[in-house]
């Protein structure tokens, strides 16, 4: 669930 | 992009500016622990490994250079440049790079989403970014020098860690399924290390006066 959630902050 | 989010990363660009104009102008390192700025360059370079594959934004991926090419950046003045490293205080700088590296690793290697290189080392960025700040506590302790820049420097990076927290609440009540309990922890851990000395500034702040830590 995380890839393309948490992945889009620095 | 919340507004929480975007002021994040702007405190957290000035606070990696700040320095690097700081060594660039007054071609001094004084203060400023080398072992921080290798483990913040550590922990960009095994972040962003998927900053050529997984495309997110032109915004994310100019961002990642830039903390990649600064922290790098940084630690080529303290390293290498003739007349900076000359200010570097060596000797005081001394917290061992694996004391933190290590740990961080094998909690990686433990807790993470998933057991394969890329998700181990980009758990492992989160975690040694949370502790990257303790050499360079420890040696502001230790010289208990610490000039507005250096200062304002860890401020800063104090600022864009509370910047997330409330962007992570924010997106906590407005993103469906948004839960993240490693960076979550790793980050609450990582901006309680600045509560110490945010309590010093702010009361140097306060008073007008020179930041000075206790011994």
């Amino acid at each position: 669930a995380r890839s393309g959630v948490t992945k889009d902050e620095l | 992009m919340n507004i929480f989010r975007f002021a994040g990363d702007m405190t957290h660009l000035a606070s990696v500016l700040v320095l690097l104009l700081k060594i660039h102008t007054i071609k001094s390192c004084a203060g400023v622990s080398l072992k921080t700025q290798e483990l913040y360059a550590i922990v960009f370079a095994t972040r962003y490994l998927d900053i050529f594959t997984d495309f997110i934004s032109l915004y994310n991926t100019f961002m990642k250079l830039v903390f990649l090419g600064s922290s790098f950046s940084i630690v080529w003045y303290m390293r290498s440049h003739k007349i900076v490293r000359r200010s570097y205080d060596k000797d005081q700088d001394t917290f061992r790079h694996y004391f933190l590296i290590v740990p961080c690793l094998l909690l990686a290697m433990i807790i993470n989403e998933k057991f394969t290189f890329r998700e181990v080392l980009w758990t492992f960025s989160l975690f040694l970014e949370a502790v990257a700040i303790l050499p360079q506590l420890v040696l502001l302790q230790r010289t208990r020098n610490i000039d507005n820049l250096t200062g304002q420097y860890i401020f800063l990076l104090g600022a864009y860690r509370a910047f997330y927290i409330f962007n992570w609440i924010y997106r906590y009540f407005t993103e469906p399924h948004y839960v993240h309990w490693i960076p979550w922890i790793a980050g609450l851990l990582q901006t309680l290390l600045y509560g110490d000395f945010f309590y010093y500034y702010f009361h140097s702040w306060k008073n007008n006066k020179k930041l000075q830590l206790p011994a």
